[in-house]
């Protein structure tokens, strides 16, 4: 695991997030996004003492999380179909934006979904890595490994990723060593 | 040894990243392209590099000469992204190049300097 450079991290406990109103796509409820990023945050908090609150005003909130196509005003412009899917900034920029050009998938059916799909839930999870200051890790098996195949699935913390993220925030008092246990296992099978 | 659907699994994997991004490079011409070389293609992977923090030149014109830095760079690359560290474009190396992946560059980070620490424990 890495660092962005000066291992910037948040000092609070907890962080309020946001999903764009505006910035979003047409073939996804707002529902379903929020389902998922709900699931992605609990992945983090489940180990950090970090709580995640999920709020309407999007230009308060911490975490700033929308779909954006091409040149989006951040310097890091998408490139349409696969290529970047998305980008997060390191603490305590807190924008997360997703490339709106993918097929973007909530559910399990990746086998029956398009070639080019992408699961939006994998991307979140490794996103909000970075939000909270992780860079990315050279494990394949890790989720703040860089790259992700289309219709793939890989949603739950390595070991790697949770050392990465325990030495900045410390352990959640309610952590269970064995959810890292099973991480480990899961290495252990690739 | 792969199992048929594994290998049809491989196959359609590398036919998404042929047919599927107008916009996203195809390295696969670039496999084994050896150091010294002028070969089409060359400077669109040094953008890539660039792209993702590995190349440092400010003009951003790069030329199709495969060269020293080049080589450092896909060394780098090899090495962050947990690859053989070869210098050279070899089929894994290039295959992961087109790949769909996060934005956020691999380099200026900061690697963990407390693993020797760790590890004695």
């Amino acid at each position: 695991y890495t660092y962005f450079n000066g291992k910037p991290k948040w000092n609070r406990d907890t962080l309020t997030y946001a999903i764009s109103k505006t910035h979003k796509l047409d073939y996804l409820t707002s529902e379903d996004v929020k389902t998922v990023f709900r699931r992605a945050f609990s992945q983090w908090s489940s180990v950090i003492p970090v709580s995640f609150e999920e709020v309407d005003d999007f230009t308060t909130a911490d975490l700033k999380i929308g779909f954006y196509a091409g040149d989006h005003g951040d310097g890091l412009p998408f490139d349409g179909v696969l290529g970047t899917l998305a980008h997060a900034f390191a603490p305590e920029n807190g924008r997360l934006h997703l490339d709106a050009a993918e097929t973007w998938i909530v559910d399990d059916d990746l086998k029956g979904s398009s070639e080019v799909a992408v699961d939006l839930e994998s991307v979140a999870t490794h996103e909000i890595g970075h939000l909270l200051g992780l860079g990315h890790s050279s494990q394949e098996s890790a989720v703040m490994y860089p790259s992700l195949r289309p219709r793939t699935k890989k949603v739950d913390l390595t070991v790697d990723d949770v050392a990465g993220v325990l030495k900045l925030y410390g352990p959640n008092p309610k952590l269970r060593l064995d959810s890292l246990t099973q991480s480990e296992d899961s290495i252990k099978n690739g | 040894r792969n199992t048929p659907e594994a290998e049809q699994s491989t196959a359609k994997a590398t036919q998404i990243i042929h047919v599927s991004n107008s916009t996203w490079h195809d390295f696969s011409r670039l496999v084994d392209v050896q150091i010294g070389s002028h070969v089409s293609g060359v400077s669109e992977l040094k953008r890539y590099l660039h792209r993702f923090g590995y190349v440092n030149d400010g003009s951003e014109i790069f030329s199709d000469v495969f060269d020293g830095p080049l080589e450092s760079a896909i060394s780098l690359y090899q090495e962050n992204l947990g690859l053989p560290i070869t210098g050279r474009l070899d089929t894994s190396t290039v295959t992961l190049m087109s790949l769909p992946r996060c934005g956020v560059s691999d380099t200026h980070m900061t690697i963990n300097n407390d693993f020797l620490h760790t590890t004695a424990h």
